[in-house]
């Protein structure tokens, strides 16, 4: 389902050269649920954004079904991504002028659902995050942890193959916060593959499978 | 120091009101070690907006070294906010142009510090957070716990009297978040009153005093 061989990715600052994530092999198999963990700056996020297709590789090769991805043209990377990718971005990224609702439909715009669909689908995500009474703030109307499950609720909206949640709880409370990881663990139960960076090695143990980043590189991988 | 006398704060949102607090009574003295918790959208952030002088209240009175908040002119209310408070936000709020280290001096500038000692005092304060090989990164080259931190060593460089940080641990792992919490307790043994927003009950319980929320009202407190 996902394959990365020896994935690399560098920044040139000046003269200097980071390196945000280097010879990475992981494979990632159809319904697998895996958390990412690692230091600050360690390239989780890097890593996610290169599963993702929201950012490319500067070396090494990554296969997502098949396709090998930096063969993909724009608008056929974007396509691939729309159809089989759900997102919860570390910083939540939603558009500040729309409301909590119409931030949720936005990809199932994209899908080619009907209006009437989507007021009913969105309206299903947020009830499921437990924002059904803030369905019409915007953004700024709403705390951190209300909008980032506004961010969750958009990323299940299209019912993806793969999750990619780079820190789903990092601005829930507890309570909430295991309510959100139950909710993306039926999701798994029933066949999405979940991909999960965490800070909370409580959270990080709930996966089948852990890996440790340091520096840019996997320096430990954990099967349950 | 610090005192709010049945302080709310309420948002018309067409025919309905939203009280994101209310009946808040609370008297922070100098020096204190306070923590915040409570669920998500309890009015944490809110709470924390109103001391530091970023929001108003709607009701109630809020007093800060002896002045009358809401008596204060915008003038006035910035001034003894900028000599009086630091803020870490709950979404960093770091100017996107800037690199880390001018994002650091950038409260410097206006009190009125020499363009030297400015440049000496955010290298401190960057090599605390354990940012000093990403001082000339912008915010966007920036991991989300890099900018986490540069918005404490930012809230951290005027010495304030009073630091407000609304989750200033949330994007960091366990042992950065540690060295995080290390850093601020050095300064409130050295005088400089904390008043600290968590999700994280073992951080809590290291204040000395713990306040919860719900709903919008303080429903607990502990003192240790
Ligand atoms: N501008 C606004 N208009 C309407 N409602 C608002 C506005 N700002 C905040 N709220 C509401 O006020 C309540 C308190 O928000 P606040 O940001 O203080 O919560 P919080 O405790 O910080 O939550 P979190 O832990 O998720 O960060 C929330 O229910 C939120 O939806
Ligand atoms: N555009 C960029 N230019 C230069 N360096 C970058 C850029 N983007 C990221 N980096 C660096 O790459 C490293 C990895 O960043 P990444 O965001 O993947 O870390 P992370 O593991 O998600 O960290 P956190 O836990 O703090 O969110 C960091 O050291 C960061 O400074
Ligand atoms: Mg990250
Ligand atoms: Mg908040």
């Amino acid at each position: 389902m996902i394959h990365l061989d020896m994935v690399g990715k560098a920044y040139q600052m000046g003269s200097e050269t980071v390196h945000a994530l280097r010879n990475v092999n992981l494979t990632i198999e159809s319904g697998d649920y895996i958390a990412v963990i690692g230091p600050s700056g360690s390239g989780k996020s890097t890593l996610m954004n290169i599963v993702g297709c929201l950012d490319t590789a500067t070396h090494g090769r990554y296969t997502l079904a098949d396709h090998e991805v930096a063969r993909l043209s724009g608008d056929r990377l974007a396509e691939v991504r729309n159809a089989t990718i759900g997102f919860v971005f570390q910083t939540f990224n939603l558009l500040p002028r729309l409301s909590a609702r119409e931030n949720v439909e936005l990809p199932l715009i994209y899908a080619g659902m009907s209006k009437s669909d989507r007021r009913k689908r969105s309206e299903v995500m947020l009830r499921r995050v437990g924002l059904e009474d803030r369905m019409r703030h915007k953004p700024n109307e709403l705390s951190g942890g209300q909008r980032q499950r506004v961010a969750i609720a958009r990323a299940l909206a299209t019912s993806p193959a793969v999750l990619l949640a780079d820190e789903p709880t990092g601005a829930l409370d507890t309570h909430t916060g295991l309510e959100i990881m139950r909710l993306l663990e039926d999701l798994n139960t029933e066949g999405t593959t979940l991909i999960l960076v965490t800070h909370d090695h409580e959270l990080a143990m709930r996966a089948h499978r852990e890996i440790r980043l340091r520096d840019g590189e996997i320096v430990h991988e954990e099967i349950r």
